[in-house]
């Protein structure tokens, strides 16, 4: 369940 | 983008600056633990290498890049330039004891096993615990220069920020990551003891002196 912006934190 | 991680993010670029600057101002990372250092530039470093294959914003990007830059360039500064000031003596945590439980943490509780997932979630993992050399440092010394105590305020005051982002994230957008807010709360706890010295004491005017 990755998508690319899951992480768009710091 | 909300304003609480705006704050939490611009906390913790004010902890890095803090903390650069006091060395290169003063020559000396007397009361710094370089080992605390060395897993930070790890966590950016395991963090971050979605800057090669995830686009965000520029202002991640940039970000990413800063943060990278500068724990190198902390580094550079504790273990080369200005070595002969580095109290090693005092720096004794043995971070085997952080890290092997992180890389098995992040293998046994992850979102994904892709190797890029799994650099994050230990990431993660890790810079919950990264701060706890430096902490054992003062506690150890049982004081801290005001300086220092300003930079592991700001430092400890990020991921609380980042706690309230959270959960504005989860009432807004839906969003929330287990691995990330757990770490999160954990990272803050360790912090606890220190935010409340910090206040009754530095923000006072005072040394920062553990109690007797």
């Amino acid at each position: 369940a990755s998508n690319p912006s899951r992480h768009d934190e710091l | 983008m909300n304003i609480f991680r705006l704050l939490g993010d611009i906390c913790h670029l004010v902890a890095i600056i803090v903390l650069l600057l006091k060395i290169w101002k003063t020559r000396s990372c007397a009361g710094i633990s370089g080992k605390s250092q060395i897993l930070f530039a790890l966590v950016y470093t395991t963090r971050y290498v979605d800057l090669f294959f995830t686009y965000v914003s520029l202002y991640n990007s940039v970000m990413k890049v800063i943060f990278l830059a500068s724990s190198y360039a902390t580094l550079y500064l504790i273990y080369v330039k200005f070595k002969a000031t580095y109290d090693f003596n005092h720096d004794t945590f043995r971070i085997e004891f952080l890290l092997i439980p992180c890389v098995i943490l992040s293998l046994l509780i992850t979102h994904d096993y892709s190797p890029v997932e799994l650099l994050w979630t230990f990431s993660i993992y890790l810079e919950a615990v990264a701060i706890l050399p430096q902490l054992f440092m003062v506690s150890k010394t049982g004081e801290a220069e005001t300086i220092t105590s300003h930079y592991l305020f700001a430092l400890g005051a990020y991921r609380a920020l980042y706690i309230v982002n959270w959960i504005y994230r989860y009432y807004t957008e839906s969003f929330i990551d287990g691995i990330a807010v757990v770490a999160g709360i954990i990272q803050t706890i360790l912090y606890a003891d220190f935010f409340y010295l910090y206040i009754t004491k530095v923000l006072k005017g005072k040394d920062f002196k553990l109690p007797a």
